[in-house]
């Protein structure tokens, strides 16, 4: 035995829990899917179920937060504290809290993303009464443990709550809870529509072009993508690479796409000759997240890391004074992102900035992030 | 209080310190405690987060347990109190 109870439990066993609000990291129906899929780990090895309020209170609330959120213990950006949740009890009793500085994911594994479902089937034990346990490999460790497809409840973990709620006198045969992973297909693009982030998005020709891998997405109004796409990229600009870095028009009507240490001129779908050539011609580094033309200023902005530069297109050289640190005048921009664009939704340009699966509108005119941002970027702009 | 850098003793890294604190392994009970107090809380403190976590209880911050402590986590507790 390496569990630990709090001694507290709830008196009944049918749990309401309410979601008071979602990351922008997931659709509201991955969300609702992962927490639904993180009871059922509990509800399958106990006579506990789970049923899900709106607009009333509930005995479990979930929120996703950052920093102080005003319960006294402060979530620290991103890393370190994932989530916390609170032993059962009346008010903040039972509820769980996730680290919206963490970038959330499902059925994914990847090292700088961490699985909704795992973080909440831990955390819901909390919940229901359950302290850490130090057996490494269980549940109930306080150590993240990545998106498991072949997950089930340890020994430990199960002992540990029927302790407390006694078994699941029903268990329907094989009932133990093995997580519904989507079956292993191709990536389809139309998954990676809404399930990834993009490579790159530029403005081109008064339409918006959003790269993927080796495949692009048109869009002439947010949310609609064209018909018929993603088509793939070499059939349209011949020679060039997949999975760019970054994409823009410039002041002259040429595209010019960047990719790793290496950048591509265009005239319409025809590479200028004597291209790739390398980055370094720009006085950039070795590779950039993304690329901002500002208007028919001629100005071009690159953005890596924390820093970005601004290069006079006219004057074929970097601005003095660059680089810059992201933070010091693109005011609650993150710093890595994945791609930049500027869009003119038919009453003002605006300037978007996407990481992952969240984007972030800039008012260019206050010179900071909107209010309300960061929001899911597949909801808002790809229609789902 | 977490210690502040100037007063603790040289060997206690105040992000460990906090640590130990934070997930209950250092009954902050008694802040004013003496510099001595505080270095034996310390040290007894990594040695209970080692026998928790089956390392060699030590009760230096060695590598092996400072690498542990470095992993995501989540924030409640280890030692309820």
């Amino acid at each position: 035995r390496r569990y630990s109870d709090s001694g507290d439990k709830w008196d009944h066993e049918d749990i309401t829990y309410r979601i008071l609000n979602f990351t922008p990291d997931l659709t509201e129906e991955e969300i609702v899917d992962a927490i639904e899929r993180a009871f059922k780990v509990w509800s399958d090895v106990t006579p506990l179920t789970f049923r899900r309020v709106f607009n009333v209170p509930g005995d479990i609330h979930i929120q996703f937060s950052e920093y102080d959120h005003g319960d006294g213990v402060a979530f620290d950006g991103n890393g370190g504290t994932l989530a916390h949740a609170y032993f059962p009890g009346n008010g903040i009793g039972g509820d769980a809290h996730f680290d919206d500085s963490e970038i959330f994911s499902v059925f994914l594994s990847d090292d700088d993303k961490v699985d909704l479902f795992m973080v909440a089937a831990h955390e819901f034990g909390h919940s229901l009464g359950l302290g850490h346990s130090s057996e490494i490999q269980a549940l109930m460790a306080p150590f993240y443990i990545a998106y498991d497809p072949e997950f089930s409840l340890g020994y430990d973990d199960l002992h540990g709550i029927q302790s407390i709620y006694g078994i699941n006198s029903d268990p329907r045969p094989g009932d133990r809870y093995i997580p519904q992973r989507p079956q292993p297909s191709p990536p389809d693009p139309e998954v990676e529509r809404c399930s990834k982030s993009f490579n790159a998005v530029a403005f081109i020709r008064n339409e918006l072009f959003l790269f993927k891998g080796k495949n692009f997405w048109r869009m002439r109004e947010q949310g609609k993508p064209l018909e018929g796409y993603p088509v793939e990229m070499g059939q349209f600009w011949h020679g060039l690479p997949p999975k760019i870095d970054a994409a823009y028009e410039r002041h002259d009507g040429k595209i010019v796409f960047l990719k790793g240490s290496h950048y591509w001129i265009y005239e319409g779908v025809d590479m200028d000759p004597n291209y790739p050539r390398p980055l370094h011609e720009f006085g950039l580094p070795a590779d950039v997240d993304g690329a901002l033309p500002w208007g028919r200023t001629g100005k071009t902005y690159f953005f890596k890391g924390e820093i970005y530069w601004r290069y006079d297109e006219y004057e074929n050289r970097m601005d003095k004074g660059y680089p810059k640190p992201i933070k010091e005048n693109w005011f609650g921009v993150p710093n890595n992102i994945d791609a930049v664009f500027r869009h003119y939704d038919g009453y003002s340009w605006n300037t978007y900035f996407i990481r992952h699966r969240r984007y972030w509108r800039f008012d260019e005119s206050l010179g900071q992030v909107d209010l309300g941002f960061p929001r899911n970027f597949g909801v808002d702009w790809m229609g789902c | 209080a977490p210690l502040s850098e100037e007063d603790a003793p040289s060997e206690i890294t105040t992000g460990a310190f906090a640590y130990l604190s934070k997930y209950g392994y250092i009954r902050n009970d008694n802040p004013q405690a003496s510099t001595i107090r505080r270095l034996e809380d310390y040290h007894s403190a990594i040695r209970n987060f080692q026998q928790f976590y089956r390392l060699p209880e030590t009760g230096q911050m060695d590598e092996e347990t400072s690498r542990l402590m470095s992993y995501p986590r989540c924030g409640m507790p280890d030692v309820i109190q």
